[in-house]
């Protein structure tokens, strides 16, 4: 595989976790949903569960007119009503010494994560990243089956008849956005915004990984001497020392296709 | 003077943290706000070849030479700003978030952004009830010129007023808060639109998370103390 990042964002179907009769071992082994039949359907990803919902026509799209009346909300329909399966297949064929990472930019508000029939407990926040290494468990030479079962806030609340400032603000005891239980200029959300909301992707690497990489700057004698400083994480996956030659370049574009080393 | 190799040992499955000797850079170009000048943006790419194995990782952001000071004025109780040591008026617009079905395309972003531009903003300020904005939000203020002031998740109207008070603790998880703070400053710290973070909307945090988020974010010692000369410290790196 190529050493870097592949978004998946393409191919996923959901279906409501209590339409689905499988487990996730089953969806990510012998049963996996072969495409958008009942109760599955193209899914949004990255997006919202009402986000796929809107997509499919299962319900009217909230923003327009007094359509968000039509669609039921959380507290009214219960907390398993949005708990969704999102379901994707992805390649990724590994090299010796290749390592790969599945990460999740956004999830609200937390998660099961079923890779080929091995399961990994994503914690709650959605605010947060999640990256597991699948190197182990990834199929060479044939399609990988991964499924995701999303879990909405664990206090979506209630919307008094009045509406208000975040509903009745249980919203605000979960690490989530909060407007999403309505506000003076805002009617509220129906599914709290629970789903992928933001980028999947597979990065691969080799026994080295590059992690979260910190820039800053230091300025002196008026701007005319300045320093950037560079500090980073660095993992190394391998069962052995692994010597390392890192290397920084500074480029700047000064005319088309002309870049300033 | 801007390219840099370095050797590092790291021992089996481990994480260690490195820091390379600072860049030199002698007058580079100014990121400057809409309306103050150019938003010169210069490519930092990073590669770490293995031995006996080649290229193992790579990483690269745009990042722009400013910087940003404010504080809130006494006369006024006014938060003032200066960029690159120049004063800016501050014309700003309130974000909640793109779409509220979270289908935040690239493309939305580019548009509602260079909007903002367009009207002459220089701010974009993101209102703690709503996202900490995504790193495709931060490209196109970093490539328009707006300045983004970020706030976390905590507003007064759901964490502290009210009758009865609503949540007056905040969240009940303030570890996981600090945990979710942590990781979203290390997303978007490199972002040269990046200018405040905030603790919440109309409302300080609770007492811990409000400590610990100043601590996070306090300017570390090192960028405080300069010689005679206006140099920083032998021992920088």
């Amino acid at each position: 595989a190529e050493i870097g990042k592949t978004p998946l964002d393409s191919g996923w179907l959901a279906a409501r976790s209590t339409e689905v009769q499988f487990t996730g071992t089953q969806l990510t082994t012998t049963h996996p949903p072969t495409g958008p039949s009942s109760p599955w359907m193209e899914a949004l990803v990255p997006g919202t569960v009402l986000a796929t919902l809107v997509k499919n026509k299962v319900v009217p799209d909230p923003f327009y007119g007094l359509e968000n009346e039509a669609i039921i909300d959380i507290a009214d329909a219960g907390r398993e009503y949005y708990t969704f399966w999102f379901f994707t297949t992805f390649q990724c064929d590994l090299s010796a010494n290749q390592h790969c990472d599945l990460n999740f930019r956004g999830i609200n508000y937390s998660a099961e994560v079923h890779l080929n029939g091995h399961r990994m407990v994503l914690p709650k926040g959605m605010f947060r990243r999640h990256s597991l290494n699948v190197t182990d468990i990834l199929h060479p030479d044939r399609s990988n089956l991964l499924a995701v079962l999303v879990h909405p806030p664990d206090h979506p609340g209630k919307i008094p008849p009045q509406g208000g400032q975040g509903g009745d603000h249980e919203i605000g005891k979960d690490v989530a956005t909060q407007y999403v239980e309505g506000w003076d200029w805002m009617a509220p959300i129906r599914d709290r915004n629970t789903g992928i909301w933001d980028e999947v992707s597979i990065s691969v690497t080799g026994p080295v990984k590059v992690i979260d990489p910190h820039l800053v700057s230091s300025f002196f004698d008026n701007y005319k001497r300045v320093y950037l400083h560079t500090t980073i994480e660095l993992e190394n996956k391998s069962a052995w020392i692994a010597e390392c030659s890192l290397n920084i370049q500074v480029t700047t574009e000064v005319e088309e296709s002309i870049c300033l080393v | 003077e801007h390219l840099q190799t370095q050797h590092v040992s790291i021992p089996a499955r481990s994480r260690l943290q490195y820091t390379f000797p600072p860049l030199f850079f002698y007058k580079p170009h100014l990121w400057w706000p809409n309306g103050m000048g150019k938003q010169s943006l210069y490519n930092v790419a990073i590669i770490v070849d293995v031995k006996g194995y080649g290229e193992s990782d790579s990483w690269q952001q745009h990042f722009g030479f400013r910087k940003i000071e404010s504080h809130i004025d006494g006369a006024t109780g006014g938060r003032l700003f200066k960029v690159n040591g120049e004063p800016i008026f501050i014309r700003g617009g309130n974000w909640i978030l793109s779409d509220g079905l979270l289908r935040l395309s690239k493309k939305r972003y580019s548009t509602d952004i260079k909007f903002h531009a367009d009207m002459n903003f220089n701010m974009i300020r993101c209102w703690g009830g709503g996202l900490t904005e995504r790193p495709e939000f931060y490209y196109y203020c970093d490539y328009y010129g707006i300045l983004v002031w970020q706030e976390f998740w905590i507003t007064g109207d759901v964490d502290g007023r009210g009758d009865p008070v609503s949540n007056p603790n905040g969240p009940l998880d303030h570890d996981l808060f600090l945990f979710c703070a942590r990781d979203t400053v290390k997303l978007l710290r490199n972002h040269p639109s990046l200018a405040l973070w905030v603790g919440g909307n109309e409302q300080i945090p609770p007492g811990d998370i409000n400590a610990a988020l100043k601590d996070y974010l306090r300017l570390h010692p090192d960028f405080e103390s300069v010689d005679e000369n206006g140099k920083p410290p032998e021992d920088f790196s």
